[in-house]
């Protein structure tokens, strides 16, 4: 109840007047709107109960590699509409397979529409999708050079309060069926990243500071 | 920490 508490309002994306490229100017709200988002996952970060204990080193290490993890179960969390073929970046972001296959995002389409699937499969509900979100950005895989308890007392913060509120909805599997999505999910992530990235050095699309900074984090 | 120069700046200014 907390995260769901801290759960920032969702923004809306700033339509880019820049170009008169279609596609382009797409993918320039697309990045504006994320380098928005990152700046308020910031934030939200430091709600998390115990993240705030953790060093420096390891918040930055932890935001560098689930970052986008976290940004897309909120993508794919509002793209579970109906049978909605599109991915839902904001409320007046929306897009289709052939809008995201001409601004560069095809792969990022499949793999977020299938995650999308998967959720709307299990009927994922609000506080789930929040516990996600908060797992997904503290289970990094990067080596961290600090003493890892504060790290793990967080994580296992984490796993009880989500086995606590499956139990009391008399449904403790849901917690492994949860946490079994997150390998597509980061495999969506790499693949989301890596199309940014991609974009931006080869058809050198300008991305926001903060943005690139955690795109080449890694 | 050169390199993630607004993350720490962020995470450090309390936002």
């Amino acid at each position: 109840s907390h995260l769901l508490l801290t759960e920032p309002a969702p923004l809306a994306a700033n339509q880019d007047d820049s170009t008169d490229d279609g596609s382009l100017r797409t993918l320039l709200t697309l990045c504006d709107l994320l380098n928005r988002e990152l700046l308020v996952l910031i934030g939200w970060a430091k709600q998390i109960p115990g993240f705030s204990e953790l060093s420096l080193v390891e918040q930055m290490s932890l935001l560098q590699s689930g970052w986008m993890e976290a940004l897309l179960v909120g993508v794919a969390w509002r793209s579970q509409g109906r049978a909605g073929e599109e991915l839902v970046f904001a409320g007046n972001l929306r897009l289709d397979e052939a809008q995201c296959r001409a601004a560069g995002l095809a792969g990022v389409y499949q793999e977020v529409r299938h995650l999308a699937a998967r959720y709307r499969a299990m009927k994922m509900s609000p506080e789930e999708a929040v516990m996600l979100k908060a797992m997904a950005l503290t289970n990094s895989d990067a080596e961290l050079p600090d003493s890892p308890d504060s790290l793990q007392r967080l994580q296992d913060g984490l796993q009880e309060a989500l086995q606590d509120y499956e139990c009391s909805r008399g449904e403790p599997h849901r917690a492994g069926r949860l946490l079994m999505s997150l390998p597509l999910l980061r495999q969506s992530a790499a693949r989301a990243a890596e199309a940014f990235r991609r974009l931006h050095r080869q058809h050198r699309v300008p991305i926001h500071k903060l943005l690139l900074e955690m795109l080449n984090a890694k | 920490q050169e390199k993630h120069k607004i993350l720490h700046k962020l995470l450090q200014n309390g936002n």
